[in-house]
């Protein structure tokens, strides 16, 4: 799903939902370093869908318009999630 | 962290409230899109927020008395780890309980602040500050949408604000409620936040105004506390204090109630209170309300029709309920009202007919009844079973206009 949903998008957007996502807390800082395994893509989907959940969307674990939209909307800095 | 999920809790709080009562803070400069006024404006109401829900005391000091909660507008860059990213993104963030940096509060001075402008009209200060300051007191973002406390900002109607149950919960998870520390008599009484009256929501353009009244729906002291009652509105005089704090949204502490009430007491042994409004009665402990409420006023045995007064009484441990415009009054006493009831008011000797509001026990002591009629009162001496008083000044003698 995450690959086919990373298809679908340009990567200024991929990049963007990902930044999102490590900055809210939802996947650790390193996440976001070159070169990451394949397994690390199945946590990103995992994330999205945590995200999702937390956001009241659909737990697609894709990076749909929805998801998108929320994310560009003015908000607070502090996590969503703290270690 | 501690995430409630189980019992349909939503909000997430950290480790670590604050471990004082009283709090203080600064807001060391303002947004030019408000200017000084408004920005304060916002700023102390979002704290007063709060503190009508728990016993915390918020005090504005100046910037160089070290205050517990700093606050400030700036713009990218800001001497922390996070960095403002111009308008849109992070309008703004906060630091959790805690020494040094803890508890500050920085807006992005980037956006496009407003007050009260309604929605899509950028953001509102008072929304974000009272967002920001649930975490400086400890809470987490919350995935319940409705709440303040969600992350992603969300216009709530600030005139008439009303905190959502899910951070209500939140706020007193971390530090109690006025029930609950009123009357946890093993430890010393906390003072409840005595200088800050609450406005648990800005004042609607025209509220009602205590001292302007004609007459009020119900009375009574409720944890030896003074309540008024009118429309969906309640003041509130605190123990030890002579003046009223409010309007307050009754919804704000029953949201049941949100219609208004037309009749209230406190039974402090059974500690419940129960408010009447129509033919209806909703019994709660606290804030909490008990099972089975609301239920028909049927089931204590009285007919159709509203309450207009009610009053426990020590002496007895009864309660009375009278219905004005007919000048009857009903005794209860366990689970239904007594045997030949109603009888006519006329046995209080001089009490009004077609009494307002009832009450008892002030300052602790149930030797006397207040009846009120209009914005005047009667005192009943419940021991020589006669009225002492009459047709006083209820705006004079209690709500010192």
């Amino acid at each position: 799903n995450h690959v086919k949903s990373r298809t679908k998008r340009d990567s200024a957007e991929i990049g963007f939902a990902e930044s999102y996502l490590v900055n809210y807390g939802y996947v650790p800082p390193d996440s976001l370093q070159s070169g990451r395994a394949n397994a690390e893509l199945h946590s990103w989907s995992k994330a999205l869908a945590e995200m999702q959940k937390f956001h009241g969307l659909p737990q697609t674990g894709e990076f749909d318009d929805a998801t998108i939209e929320i994310m560009k909307k003015p908000r607070c800095a502090n996590p969503d999630k703290v270690s | 962290v501690k995430t409630n999920l189980k019992r349909k809790k939503r909000y997430v709080t950290v480790g670590s409230p604050w471990q004082k009562q009283l709090i203080t803070y600064s807001i060391n400069n303002f947004t030019p899109k408000l200017g000084k006024k408004l920005t304060h404006e916002a700023i102390d109401n979002a704290f007063k927020v709060w503190s009508s829900f728990v016993p915390l005391q918020f005090d504005k000091v100046d910037a160089s008395q070290n205050p517990d909660i700093v606050t400030f507008f700036a713009e990218g860059f800001h001497n922390d780890n996070t960095n403002f990213d111009g308008v849109g993104g992070y309008l703004a963030h906060a630091f959790y309980p805690g020494s040094g940096i803890g508890g500050d509060t920085h807006f992005d001075g980037a956006e496009p602040w407003t007050l009260h402008q309604g929605p899509n009209k950028g953001n509102d200060l008072f929304l974000v500050a009272v967002h920001e300051l649930g975490h400086a007191l400890g809470l987490q973002h919350s995935p319940d949408v409705k709440a303040i406390m969600a992350p992603v900002y969300k216009y709530h109607d600030t005139k008439n604000f009303v905190l959502p149950q899910d951070d209500i919960l939140g706020i007193q998870s971390l530090y109690g409620n006025f029930w609950f520390k009123l009357f946890d008599s093993t430890k010393p009484p906390r003072r409840p936040a005595a200088t800050q009256p609450t406005i648990s929501s800005i004042p609607e353009p025209s509220p009602p105004k205590l001292c302007e009244l004609s007459n009020y729906d119900a009375i009574s002291f409720l944890r030896k506390e003074l309540y008024i009652f009118k429309g969906k509105y309640m003041w509130r005089r605190k123990r030890g204090k002579t003046s009223f704090s409010g309007p307050l949204m009754i919804s704000s502490f029953w949201p049941q109630l949100k219609n208004g009430v037309d009749a209230v007491y406190e039974n402090p042994t059974s500690n419940k209170i129960v408010f009447f409004k129509d033919h209806l009665f909703w019994e709660f402990r606290g804030t909490e309300l008990l099972p089975q409420s609301p239920r028909h006023v049927r089931h204590i045995g009285m007919q159709n029709g509203k309450v207009d007064a009610a009053v426990w009484w020590q002496r007895n441990g009864k309660t009375y309920f009278f219905k004005g415009n007919c000048g009857y009054y009903w005794r209860y006493g366990v689970g239904r009202v007594e045997e030949d009831y109603p009888r006519s008011i006329s046995v209080w000797n001089g009490a009004p007919a077609n009494v307002d509001a009832a009450f008892s026990g002030v300052d602790g002591s149930h030797n006397f009844t207040y009846f009120v009629k209009g914005n005047k009162y009667w005192v009943f001496n419940n021991w020589e079973i006669k009225t002492v008083k009459t047709s006083l000044s209820f705006v004079d003698d209690w709500l010192k206009c």
